[in-house]
């Protein structure tokens, strides 16, 4: 239904925002205990991406890719500023960690647009 | 399913200048099985054209349809399209230091200088000209009005006096054309250079009570702008074709799907209209 | 239902935005056809306001009385905006139209976080 | 219900020294059955707590604390929160040319005079001194400078060779140490003006292999930063008490509700803390 639908972006929107500051917290501060909440956070938003995908599967919906493409983007910042965490490249995991802020910040401005979208359809 | 989905990001989705953009790439789309996205802010915003930007870089699409913008954020946006693989193209306002693979438009440069030549024909006497522009840090108004300065640059009887911003909105051009006439009671011509200029301009000389009206020349051929051109309370306007514009950058896009090079400098016709029935 | 509140809250939502629409049209062209569409609008939203009053009597709000405001700050600016314009005072009404902008915006975005509230209840 | 309606707008959620402010500010409400509303940008953005504070103005709340803002927007829009009877009182950073009611906070002159006069005092020999600040147009950062200018002005030894931005991150702050220390090998003293750039002042440091440190002065005394002057990677910091800045903000803002004039400039105390049990 509708609603069901509206539960997992809602639901994919604030995971967006957690994994964004798992990746800050790990950046500030890389302890292992960071790490491990950063990855418990991507598996989360992982799962959510995939509860939607099954969810949409009937309809062929561009919107919809463009919003799980976002999702992929968000993740793959958030690894690539990881790595360059790991490996000490500091003026490397600045920029991409400001890159994981977009992204997640871009995924919350396109849940009001999907959800629009849900109702008025 | 869609063969290709690609972005167009307009200047301000409320201008009917980009209305004619948007209908025209959709309308061109549409015959060609591609799904166009068309997006913009409600009001012109630079900083909300490159948020834009690069979330369509992250969604993934393949294609950017968008103006050329000042500053060090969009050649790296244009930069990071092309890691992607993602071909900008830029319409209506052209950003050549970018990597962006085409230009499809006025030449801006040109169009201003036409107003220019227009103004020195058409006039004789003193002339102390007030130009209204969308907004000074847009490129394509920066190079219609260097046109503009060349043209009349060796007629000493012409001086421009003041420059003003109307946003690209015609309240903004009514408000700031009448607050510059009030301000410079000696301009006698008035130049427009970007779609509602023309517009708020005549009304803002009517707010006003003069005893003669100023040579006015504005931009863009929109349907109010025309009819005001009949009635004879513009004297020239220079006309672009923003829906070729709209036509040719979605056609350019399906050839980058296939081919590595297009002509990557298409300027779209311009030319002084005097009298409607010349269109 | 909280499903019901959320299609209110969507409904105002689009509603901000065609009042403000209406009033720029007014504002570009004051004929009395866009006069008249600029009130019937305005009745709507008024409509809608005390569609979300009645449904929310039951729970004192804070955020809900802060939308509430926000509401009756987009209606008054508009009508000023219309004042001004029968006025033919173009220096007012061009800076009240910019504030009746602000306020259909802050309007959207208040929308979504009264949408997460009522998720999150 | 409640008695009043407060609005708090942060100049960042997630930066610990704001949420000082914000959990001290939310108790003393809670203790006079008031509503405090604290909002503000995830990442330092004055565009954005502008338009927070108007959508406030809008919403009817019945006072607005926040920090003092540079330009006319600021001045327009605390006047606007006059004329619809809220009462605007700033914190943390003052901009007394606005029709701002109260100023509660550190006098930030002072305390960069107290940096400059504590480099005189722990340093001998040429001091080739970087400055990590947060931003460069906040207001308080600017005065911290002044003072700290205003106080090494007469002595010849010690010279400021860079400014840079940490944009009040942490990252920001190591960051621009890094690139700073690699541009100047000569850098031998480092001032950080903002709450998290002793934290990345020290990050920045030992990325580079230095043969000695830098004497390294920092602001605020957030846990991180006191357990690095245990473990003297930073030789002092000034103390601010945002938490008092957020008691007394509330306090005045319900003594508005009733009164017509409070205290104008209510400066918390502000100190240099050498050891760690100082405090
Ligand atoms: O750039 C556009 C310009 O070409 C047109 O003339 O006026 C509107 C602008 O947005
Ligand atoms: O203005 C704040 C400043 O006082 C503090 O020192 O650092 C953080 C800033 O936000």
């Amino acid at each position: 239904t509708s609603f069901e639908r509206f539960l997992i972006f809602n639901s994919i929107s604030q995971q967006a925002n957690d994994l964004y500051e798992d990746t800050n917290a790990y950046v500030r501060d890389p302890s292992e205990e960071n790490l491990t909440s950063y990855y418990r956070s991507r598996l989360q938003l992982r799962d959510e991406e995939n509860r939607l995908e099954a969810n949409m599967k009937e309809s062929e919906n561009i919107e919809l890719s463009n919003y799980l493409n976002l999702i992929e983007s968000l993740i793959r910042n958030s690894e690539v500023t990881v790595g360059f965490v790991l490996r000490d490249d500091i003026e490397r995991y600045t920029s991409y960690l400001q890159e994981t802020q977009n992204s997640a910040s871009y995924i919350q401005e396109n849940t009001l647009s999907l959800i629009d979208l849900e109702l008025t359809e | 399913t869609y063969d290709y989905h690609f972005a167009l990001i307009t200047e301000e989705t409320g201008n009917a200048y980009w209305q004619e953009i948007e209908q025209s790439a959709k309308a061109t789309a549409a015959e060609h099985n591609i799904y166009l996205e068309s997006t913009g802010p409600r009001k012109a915003n630079p900083d909300e054209v490159l948020r834009t930007m690069d979330q369509m870089i992250a969604a993934k699409v393949d294609g950017i349809i968008t103006q050329g913008l000042p500053g060090p954020r969009f050649l790296d946006l244009v930069h990071k399209a092309n890691e992607h693989n993602i071909p900008v193209v830029t319409v209506d306002s052209d950003m050549p230091e970018s990597e962006r693979t085409a230009y499809i438009g006025t030449d801006n440069f040109d169009s201003g200088y036409l107003a220019g030549e227009e103004l020195i024909r058409e006039t004789t006497g003193e002339q102390v000209v007030g130009i209204i522009t969308g907004n000074v840090e847009s490129l394509n108004q920066q190079q219609r009005m260097e046109g503009f300065e060349e043209a009349i640059k060796n007629v000493d009887r012409i001086q421009v006096v003041d420059i003003r911003e109307s946003n690209i909105t015609e309240v903004g051009a009514a408000q700031v054309t009448y607050s510059m006439m009030k301000q410079h009671s000696d301009i006698n011509a008035l130049f427009g250079t970007s779609a509602l200029d023309g517009v708020g301009m005549v009304q803002g000389v009517e707010e006003i009570t003069v005893w003669e009206r100023p040579y006015m020349i504005a931009f863009d051929i929109l349907p109010e702008t025309i009819h005001l051109l009949e009635e004879g309370k513009l004297d020239a306007v220079i006309a672009q074709y923003p829906d070729k514009m709209g036509t040719k950058a979605v056609q350019t896009m399906i050839d980058l799907q296939h081919k590595d090079y297009v002509e990557p400098l298409q300027h779209t016709k311009t030319e002084v209209i005097r009298e409607p029935d010349q269109l």
